[in-house]
């Protein structure tokens, strides 16, 4: 036909195995393959181009083609709270929504809830410097939960809008670690009377399949909002979210692009795509 | 588990004499969407299946063993020599000190592993030094200065000035103040950040290490190939750290990185506290990638 080379089974292995190498599970890789197939056989997808269009569609509905924007509450504080395993970005993530939210005229306020990590206060300290945001610390070895009801009372206080709130890294294997960051949850629920506006996971794009396992265990300390797809800037594609969120149906709303301030934008699911299958 | 699986699908051969190929193909089915749930790279996983395949058609089954058993056992064999046959130690300087340089992809535990291994080697009667070349990150030098305080090893620091100066003059301190080993904390890069990836190359042409290890976070997906063959490139690599094992990532990431690169893993980092840090098991890694 006029489309490309007719449609054969070792396209189609072709097509699998992009996603398989974009970090995509095997599982959710084979389903949207096979929905192709299917697709074929109606008619739907009769040369390679069709068919890679059409899985591009596909994907882009599994995605959600609406961009869900960031939450903010109507009547009171806002609060984001940021989880997931170590080093995946939630600390920068922070400082880079702090200064977009000052742009956008906000009045946002950093809760420093790693009391852990060596220097973890600091160097969110040294974001909410750049922002120029006030932010609520505690002590090493505070508890965080403490840490985080200060910063809301202050926030009440002090009449700002929109609480960031930065918790340790933890494996999700580590179940004291997962019922603290529960206990987190329920204090903030407790302050403002209803969970976080937004529970944001934070994936780094390099992660593998272990990213399945991580929403899944952390979607029990808090009730997932979105997901933030960190360090999309290298040449791992982060897959992965594309069956966390065919399995969880959580979104994923921002995409990290850089250790800089201004490196943060809205999830576009089309434009995500179109990258994946480059 | 792997071996649960292909016993499923060998339940109808039981007993043969000899693995034929319909036999192993069933089994190494298992295999590759096991070791593809494990992260191990796909093309590697190509390879791997095609090498078992050649071992495994036409082998006795041992009156010992099933099917399965006989498959998933040349599987572990096979995982264990490519991961690494026999421990592998720190390449120590005939003239000290001894430069371990510790490089990688942001976040994978590079900070944290420098303490780690100041501490080990403390506790093997040595007298190291850290280094702070992360002049980038917020807060980067006050976070080793804190993991140095804590495993009470001493750290060199030009506050954010330039990583390779900082790199050299370090070296430099440690020869005057004997310290027999120096071990020098980088900034996370991007392997395809080009200023970045030239930076890391300029520190070891200045300091020649004796060790270059790669910081590779045990949840690395299929990029990791990508990553470690550029790292090799630019540095070269003498050894990797496979770090957060305390996780439920299974670590295929290592098998790719290891096929790619020939490197071996020296060391496993096991928690976030800085006595978190052990020696690598190929048999146990093997078992971990099965799944
Ligand atoms: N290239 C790139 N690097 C990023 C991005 N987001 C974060 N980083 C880097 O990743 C590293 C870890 O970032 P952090 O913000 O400390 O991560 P974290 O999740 O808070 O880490 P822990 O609190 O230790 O669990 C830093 O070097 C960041 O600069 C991104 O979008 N792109
Ligand atoms: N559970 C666990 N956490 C680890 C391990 N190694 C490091 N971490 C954690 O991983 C996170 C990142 O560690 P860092 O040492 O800051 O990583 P880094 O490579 O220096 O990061 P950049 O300098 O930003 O590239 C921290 O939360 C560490 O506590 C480990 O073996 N197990
Ligand atoms: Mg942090
Ligand atoms: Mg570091």
């Amino acid at each position: 036909g006029l489309g490309g080379r007719k449609l054969d089974e070792e396209f189609l292995e072709e097509l699998e195995e992009g996603l398989i190498l974009s970090d995509v599970s095997v599982q959710t890789s084979t389903s949207l393959i096979s929905d192709l197939r299917d697709a074929a056989r109606r008619g739907e997808a009769r040369d390679d181009e069709s068919a890679r269009d059409w899985l591009k569609r596909r994907v882009v509905e599994v995605l959600g083609v609406e961009t869900e924007p960031m939450r903010f509450n109507p009547s009171g504080l806002t609060v984001w709270l940021f989880i997931g395993v170590n080093g995946v970005g939630k600390t920068t993530s922070i400082g880079k929504l702090a200064h977009r939210l000052v742009e956008e005229g906000h009045k946002p306020l950093l809760a420093a809830g790693d009391t852990f990590r060596a220097a973890a206060s600091e160097q969110l300290a040294e974001w909410a410097r750049r922002a120029d945001v006030p932010i609520v610390a505690g002590q090493q070895g505070a508890d965080p939960a403490a840490v985080v009801f200060d910063a809301l009372q202050a926030a009440k206080s002090r009449g700002r809008d929109v609480v960031l709130v930065d918790t340790a890294g933890r494996l999700h294997n580590k179940s004291n670690l997962m019922n603290e960051l529960a206990k987190i949850t329920r204090i903030i629920e407790r302050e403002v009377g209803h969970p976080p506006d937004e529970s944001l996971l934070v994936i780094d794009a390099t992660t593998g399949q272990n990213g399945l396992h991580q929403a899944h265990a952390f979607a029990g300390t808090a009730p997932l909002t979105g997901l933030i797809l960190t360090k999309w800037d290298g040449t791992a594609k982060g897959g992965i979210v594309l069956t966390v969120t065919k399995e969880t149906g959580v979104p994923v709303k921002l995409l990290g692009v850089g250790e800089k301030a201004d490196e943060i934008c809205d999830f576009d699911a089309t434009e995500w795509t179109e990258t994946m299958f480059s | 588990s792997l071996q649960e699986k292909i016993s499923g699908a060998f339940a109808k051969l039981r007993g043969k004499g000899r693995l034929t190929e319909a036999d192993v193909d069933l089994a190494l089915r298992e295999v590759r969407l096991a070791l593809l749930e494990a992260d191990v790279n796909f093309k590697i996983v190509k390879e791997f299946i095609a090498r078992v395949r050649e071992k495994a058609v036409g082998r006795d089954v041992l009156e010992s063993l099933s099917p399965d058993q006989m498959v998933v056992g040349i599987v572990r064999d096979e995982l264990q020599e490519l991961l690494g046959g026999q421990t592998h130690r720190l390449n120590w300087s005939s003239r000290p000190p001894t430069v371990i340089m510790l490089a990688g992809l942001q976040g994978t535990g590079k900070t944290t592993t420098a303490g780690k291994l100041a501490g080990l080697l403390k506790r093997e009667g040595k007298k190291p030094l850290l280094v702070a070349c992360d002049v980038y990150r917020p807060q980067a030098i006050l976070q080793l200065q804190t993991v140095g305080k804590q495993v009470g090893a001493t750290v060199y620091e030009e506050g954010k000035t330039n990583p390779v100066h900082i790199a050299q003059r370090g070296v430099s301190y440690a020869r005057e103040h004997g310290h027999d080993v120096v071990i020098i904390d980088t900034a996370g890069r991007l392997h395809v950040d080009e200023a970045m990836m030239t930076e890391a190359k300029s520190i070891a042409e200045a300091i020649r290490p004796d060790e270059t290890l790669l910081a590779l976070d045990a949840m690395t997906g299929q990029d990791a190939v990508q990553a470690a063959s550029a790292f090799n490139q630019a540095l070269p690599l003498t050894g990797v750290i496979l770090t957060k094992m305390d996780g439920d990532a299974r670590g295929g990431a290592i098998l790719s990185v290891r096929s790619i690169t020939g490197v071996p893993v020296k060391y496993i980092g096991v928690g976030e506290k800085l006595d978190a840090i052990e020696q690598f098991h190929p048999d146990r890694m093997a078992g971990r990638i099965l799944g």
